[in-house]
């Protein structure tokens, strides 16, 4: 779930 | 993807083009801080470096691609080709004090001890500040040209959307990240005064 957000978001 | 973080992506990318068509346009970078433009393209290197690691969209890359060409390009712009028309004089905040405390905090507060997290940290950190020289420039020389303004709100605004992406985040995925929050907070509030400005000036004229 971290990981998404992390390289998800700009 | 939400609505505020499209916004939000759409306003950020509506600053990086305003920007490099001031440049180019009037073939000048009068007014406008090197010394943020440098802090930017630091923030989105240390960010960005994830396109090696990790594939989300092709849109997300393709962002990554434009945001990291873009600040590349404007620093060339600014201190290649339109050299002459940097306004170093006035460009005068020391990034240092900018630089060294975020590298310390996000040595100190991050989710995890790993080298790409205490970089996403630090361009977290970084960006939340990175704006004061070119905020500071302003105030030092009086008066921003509408454009710079325009660039500067678009900016500013990006911040303020993805504050309220993580709103919805929050409630509709239970999803949140404190040190995005408080660092992004912290970034929205340092452009409120421009903004008062901004807005007043906007509706009552100059």
């Amino acid at each position: 779930i971290l990981e998404s957000f992390r390289h998800d978001e700009l | 993807m939400n609505v505020f973080r499209l916004l939000g992506d759409i306003s950020h990318l509506l600053a990086i083009i305003i920007l490099l068509l001031k440049i180019w346009k009037t073939r000048s970078c009068a007014g406008i801080s090197g010394r943020s433009q440098v802090l930017f393209a630091v923030v989105y290197t240390a960010r960005y470096l994830d396109l090696f690691t990790s594939y989300i969209s092709a849109y997300n890359s393709i962002m990554k691609l434009v945001f990291l060409a873009a600040s590349y390009g404007t620093i060339y712009l600014m201190f290649i080709k339109f050299k002459a028309s940097y306004d170093h004089n006035h460009d005068t905040f020391r990034i240092e004090f900018l630089i060294l405390p975020c590298v310390l905090l996000s040595l100190l507060i991050n989710h995890e001890f790993s080298p790409l997290e205490i970089l996403w940290t630090f361009s977290i950190y970084l960006e939340s500040v990175a704006i004061l020289p070119q905020l500071f420039m302003v105030s030092k020389t009086g008066e921003a040209e509408s454009i710079t303004s325009h660039y500067l709100f678009a900016l500013g605004s990006y911040r303020a959307l993805y504050i309220l992406n993580w709103i919805y985040r929050y409630y509709a995925e239970s999803h949140y990240d404190v040190i995005a929050i408080v660092a992004g907070i912290v970034q929205t509030v340092l452009y409120c005064d421009f903004f008062y400005l901004y807005i007043t000036k906007g509706i009552y004229g100059q």
